[in-house]
């Protein structure tokens, strides 16, 4: 049996339709920002059709499982479900009006590879436009496109936020575009009355994005260059000062090192211990499994840097969690 | 724009 996600969704569905009490990131110090967004005219919720979780992992006739009650639609988001009916649903298109299809995927193991490439097959041929964006706040498709459309009247997508700025403090920040989850409102409203003088980087966004909080996964992907859905996140929402801080949003993954060749930039030291901490749990998650492991196959087994790792071996063992001896490490 | 929610919920 497969489980899915359920949790997202419900987030997405909450954001989109500005429930009051659906935002709780700023307690007792809420004030009510959402209320001045709603949805455009002309944008509706057709239906949410649920699919039941968990499902067995191969169906043998996925088409008895595709909803009988999917209203028409012009987009579909489709949230964590099983990927078999998604490609049912996506073959039965036509006979609901769809023109559009969105696949979020917070974590790479939403959708399969091979999946990926039957629903882009499928699409193709029927004239639908599809994304799978990792994460949802990455998807910016062309504003000419019906997906750039879908993120431009529900507001959803990678982030888009209008400052403005006098004598470098940000007077107002009017959301566009939000995170689907809704973390972008909560973002913009603590960035009003900061100004662009201040480490907002880090005191402002990373601090509020991160506690609303963002569950993309802490994944390493090599679709995505080696970073996690949740990095790429953060720098969407780090994107929102692009316009007046051009040096924040910096993509490009490899620098030039002192000896002349090009590195791998190095990692944020504020992401240093998020990621000797999950390099940790693999660290203890691998013995769990087979005891003892030398460090050669431990550094082929896990995919976090040599120096994170090294770290992580250092304060396991200093903890008493492991025990080394030579280059094997097992468990006290 | 008329969208539809395809999601999975815990049985």
């Amino acid at each position: 049996l497969d489980t899915f996600d359920t949790l997202f969704a419900d987030r997405v569905i909450g954001n989109l339709l500005n429930r009051v009490d659906f935002c709780t990131a700023c307690g007792s110090e809420c004030i009510r920002c959402r209320k001045v967004y709603g949805m455009e005219p002309g944008t509706e919720l057709a239906g949410i059709v649920s699919l039941p979780s968990p499902m067995p992992h191969l169906l043998e006739r996925p088409v008895e499982h595709v909803p009988p009650d999917i209203p028409e639609h012009d987009v579909l988001l489709a949230i964590a479900v099983h990927e078999q009916v998604l490609l049912e649903i996506l073959k039965q298109a036509p006979s609901f009006g769809l023109r559009a299809v969105v696949v979020p995927l917070e974590t790479p193991d939403w959708i399969s590879e091979s999946a990926r490439a039957q629903a882009h097959i499928i699409c193709e041929d029927l004239g639908i436009e599809i994304a799978f964006p990792k994460p949802f706040c990455s998807f910016r498709p062309p504003a000419n496109s019906v997906l750039g459309e879908f993120r431009r009247l529900f507001h959803i997508g990678m982030p888009d936020v209008s400052l403005e700025v006098r004598d470098r403090t940000i007077t107002s920040a009017k959301v566009s575009v939000s995170a689907a989850c809704g973390a972008t409102y909560c973002v913009a409203r603590w960035l009003e009355g900061r100004s662009l003088s201040e480490n907002i980087e880090l005191e402002v966004i990373s601090r509020w994005w991160h506690s609303y909080p963002c569950t993309a996964s802490m994944e390493r992907d090599p679709e995505l260059g080696g970073e996690t859905p949740l990095h790429v996140a953060g720098q969407a929402h780090l994107g929102i000062l692009s316009p007046w801080k051009s040096h924040v949003v910096d993509e490009d993954p490899l620098v030039l090192s002192p000896l002349g060749t090009m590195v791998q930039r190095p990692i944020p030291p504020e992401e240093n211990r998020r990621n000797i901490e999950g390099a940790m749990r693999a660290v203890l998650a691998t013995l769990e499994t087979r005891g003892s492991i030398s460090l050669e196959d431990l550094r082929g087994s896990v995919a976090f840097s040599p120096a994170i790792l090294n770290m992580a071996l250092l304060t396991l063992k200093h903890q008493g969690l492991t025990r080394t001896d030579g280059m094997v490490i097992s468990r006290p | 724009m008329k969208l539809a929610i395809l999601r999975s919920v815990r049985s």
